[in-house]
């Protein structure tokens, strides 16, 4: 009845699940606290799409997103370091598997240096460490779309020495044991996917706003790069580690942030850095911690409301492994026998629609291109602290095409992933 | 584990409280 419509599916435009063309900024007001603006990096607010030529299509995408979902089930699994061997390095690192960069999908951008040069970041809650391109790029810089950062050219630029305290902190924030190049500090990271980043590791002033002004921020001043990182600058790691840009501005914003990411066919988003501006209306649930990984920032998923009616899904299915919350990952990934009944009941309420082929890991998918709007039912997720959090209807169909419009979750493979 | 991606994030505001070990949500974050 209309009343059920109403209260447990959302009516949405087909229209507004595909690529928009059109950049159309948000009018909130962020500038309380330190904000900085979060695009899509394929989307029409972002400098980096103009590459169109290079911009991934969906189904890499989603290829990437599950090589760097395999590289952090490998990490949290607790297997044994992978002595993968920076070969076409100058400074030879041994690296651990880090989390792949998967399709990096959004970006802000930051200063860095005095003067200030704007750099757009991959934004990202799965790692820790922060990199960008530096010249002279000694080995090899991938093309990016901001002009590359020359500590040269820069009157706060420092390089960290090899004996000091910072440079046997990178062996945390990196998964890998630095290096030495004379008396400077070189760092390494390589992640799941191959990509990977060596250079020096340097400190430098970090501007997020004119009035929000980091000196010595310890960074990575990247000489050799390569991966899979589109054409952004490099990466700002947003972990827990104490090289995170969370830890090593602590003393002014006591590792509070928050952002909100924009949906891919509308508009910006943000990140801010500390507690100023921050809404009234949160539900709160506990932030976890795990000691064998410390980086990330684990999460009590409890439930899952489809259509207004809880799954029926034992407690034991979602403590077995536990779960994170990353930005850097695309679709939400449950474990099986919590799927297989988010399936159920969203192809049950979808029957009135035409299915469609899969498209890469996704397995629900309907063929819209001959409606305008549809009725989806409605998702939320509850956490613990007693929880419920609505999905937005952009957080539960992702779109091909309006020919492949598909449920947006998947399955591990194991319920020990 | 399972992961709580980014799909299913946008739109909201995200909070994280690390100090005081809370993460926080609301709707309607961008808007």
């Amino acid at each position: 009845d209309e009343s059920t419509l109403k209260n447990h599916f959302h009516t949405i435009q087909i229209s507004s699940l595909l690529p928009a063309s059109v950049c159309s900024p948000s009018t909130k007001d962020h500038s309380k606290g330190a904000s900085l603006k979060v695009v899509h990096k394929h989307g029409p607010c972002s400098h980096l799409s103009k590459e169109k030529a290079n911009a991934a299509t969906v189904t890499q995408i989603l290829t990437r997103d599950e090589s760097r979902v395999n590289s952090i089930q490998s990490r949290l699994s607790f297997n044994l370091v992978q002595k993968n061997t920076l070969k076409n390095s100058k400074a030879s690192i041994p690296a651990k598997s880090g989390s792949s960069i998967g399709s990096g999908n959004y970006i802000v951008t930051i200063g860095l240096g005095t003067p200030k040069k704007d750099l757009s970041l991959i934004f990202d809650t799965g790692s820790d460490f922060t990199w960008t391109q530096c010249e002279p790029c000694a080995r090899y810089c991938y093309s990016q779309q901001d002009p590359t950062f020359d500590p040269s050219l820069s009157k706060t630029y420092k390089n960290i020495t090899c004996n000091s305290a910072q440079c046997s902190a990178l062996g945390s924030a990196t998964s890998a044991s630095p290096g030495c190049a004379t008396t400077t500090c070189v760092y390494g990271i390589q992640y799941g996917d191959s990509s990977y980043s060596v250079g020096f590791f340097g400190s430098e002033t970090l501007t997020l706003t004119p009035s929000d002004i980091f000196p010595n921020f310890l960074f990575g001043c990247g000489q050799n790069n390569r991966g899979l990182f589109g054409a952004s600058a490099g990466l700002i790691g947003l972990g827990r580690d104490s090289l995170s840009i969370v830890s090593q501005t602590a003393s002014k914003y006591g590792k509070f942030f928050s952002y909100c990411l924009p949906s891919r066919s509308s508009s910006d988003g943000y990140l801010a850095f500390g507690k100023e501006g921050t809404s009234g209306a949160l539900k709160f649930t506990p932030l976890l911690s795990n000691s064998q990984n410390p980086s990330f920032y684990f999460i009590d998923i409890t439930g899952i409301k489809v259509g207004g009616t809880t799954l029926s899904i034992s407690q034991s299915v979602f403590k077995t492994a536990g779960a994170i919350i990353d930005s850097g990952t695309v679709i939400t990934r449950l474990p099986p026998a919590a799927y297989t009944p988010l399936r159920t009941a969203f192809r049950q309420q979808m029957k009135q629609y035409p299915m469609a082929q899969a498209l890469s890991i996704l397995d629900t998918c309907y063929d819209l291109s001959k409606y305008s709007t549809v009725s989806i039912p409605k998702i939320s997720f509850l956490f613990g602290g007693n929880v419920e959090v609505p999905l937005a209807a952009n957080g539960i169909l992702y779109a091909g095409s309006a020919s492949q419009v598909c449920l947006a979750f998947a399955g591990n493979s194991a319920a020990s992933d | 584990v399972g992961i709580f991606g980014n799909v299913q994030q946008q739109t909201l505001n995200v909070v994280y409280d690390v100090a005081g070990g809370k993460l926080g949500f609301a709707s309607a974050g961008c808007s």
